[in-house]
C-alpha cells in the first residue's frame, strides 16, 4: 500500500 | 499603481493553462522584482510556484507591493478571450478591489478591457529549502508529457528510478506493468531534445501520475523540463520560460506503508 503524503510536511510554513 | 505589459501575451495564457486545473484560487504577488505566485493544490499534495520577472514586461510599474487574490477559473476564462498574438496588460490600483486585463491586437485596431473582482485569500506560504538533489534529469518537455500520458494507461503511480544507466519510469496496474527507459544522450550540452542526468546518488521514488499529468499542462511554455529528485523528498518539476521566469511544481512522494 502506498501512502500519499502532504507537501506541507516537507516545507516549512513561513 | 501596478501595471505590467506583456508583449508576448500568449505566455500569460499558457501560464494560466498550466495552473488553473491544479489551483482554485491564489494570490498573485506583485513587487518590484516581478509577479510571483505560490499555491498548494486543493488536496495539499503538491505546490506550484511561478515567477514572471519584471524585466520580461515592457513597461513594468509597481509603486507598492500588492497581492491580487484571484479565482483561477475566472481568470482563465478571461485569458481565453485574448488572442494568441495580443499584447496583454495587467493593471490595478494600489489598494485594489479589481484587476483589469487589457488585450490589444498587434495593429492596435482592437482593444479589449476586462475588469475582474479580486478576492481576499488567506494563503499559507511555504518555505522551500535549497536541497542537494540525488539526481537532476533534464529532458524534452514533450517527452515527459508523453511518458505521463502513456503510463497513466497502465497505473495510478509512476516509479522514477535514476542510476548510472539512465532513468526509468515504470507503472503497475491490474493489466500489467509498463516501463520506459531513457538513456543519457552522448552529447551532454543540454540542447533541446537531449536527455541529460546529473547523478549524485542512485534514487528511486514513486509519485501520483494524476499530479504529474497536471504539471505537464506547462509543456507549451518550455522545450525542456527538469526533474530534481532526492530520496524521501518532493520532486521538483521545473519549466524555465525564456526571458521571463519559470514555473515549478513540487510533489510529495508516495511512501510505502
Amino acid at each position: 500500500c502506498e501512502l500519499q503524503t502532504l507537501i506541507r510536511e516537507y516545507f516549512k510554513s513561513q | 499603481m501596478f501595471e505590467a505589459r506583456l508583449v508576448q501575451g500568449s505566455l500569460m495564457k499558457k501560464f494560466m493553462e498550466a495552473i488553473k486545473d491544479l489551483v482554485k484560487e491564489a494570490n498573485w504577488d506583485c513587487t518590484g522584482t516581478g509577479i510571483s505566485l505560490q499555491a498548494m493544490d486543493t488536496s495539499h499534495v503538491s505546490l506550484v510556484s511561478l515567477l514572471l520577472r519584471s524585466d520580461g514586461f515592457d513597461p513594468y510599474r509597481c509603486d507598492r507591493n500588492i497581492s491580487l487574490g484571484i479565482n483561477m477559473e475566472s481568470m482563465a476564462k478571461i485569458m481565453k478571450c485574448a488572442s494568441n498574438d495580443d499584447v496583454i496588460t495587467i493593471r490595478s490600483e494600489d489598494h485594489p478591489d479589481n484587476v483589469t486585463f487589457v488585450f490589444e491586437s498587434p495593429n492596435q485596431e482592437k482593444v479589449c478591457d476586462y475588469e475582474m473582482k479580486l478576492m481576499d485569500i488567506d494563503s499559507e506560504h511555504l518555505g522551500i529549502p535549497d536541497t542537494e538533489y540525488d539526481a537532476i534529469i533534464s529532458m524534452p518537455a514533450s517527452e515527459f508529457q508523453r511518458i505521463c500520458r502513456d503510463l497513466s494507461n497502465i497505473g495510478d503511480s509512476v516509479k522514477i528510478t535514476c542510476n548510472k544507466d539512465g532513468v526509468q519510469f515504470s507503472a503497475q496496474g491490474d493489466t500489467g506493468i509498463g516501463k520506459i527507459a531513457l538513456k543519457q544522450n552522448a552529447v551532454i550540452d543540454k540542447e533541446d531534445g537531449q536527455v541529460s542526468i546529473e547523478l549524485n546518488d542512485p534514487v528511486s521514488l514513486t509519485f501520483a501520475l494524476r499530479y504529474l499529468t497536471f504539471f505537464t499542462k506547462a509543456t507549451p511554455l518550455a522545450s525542456t523540463v527538469t526533474l530534481s529528485v532526492s530520496a524521501k523528498n518532493p520532486v521538483a518539476v521545473e519549466y524555465r520560460v525564456d526571458d521571463i521566469g519559470y514555473i515549478r511544481y513540487y510533489l510529495a512522494p508516495k511512501i510505502e506503508e
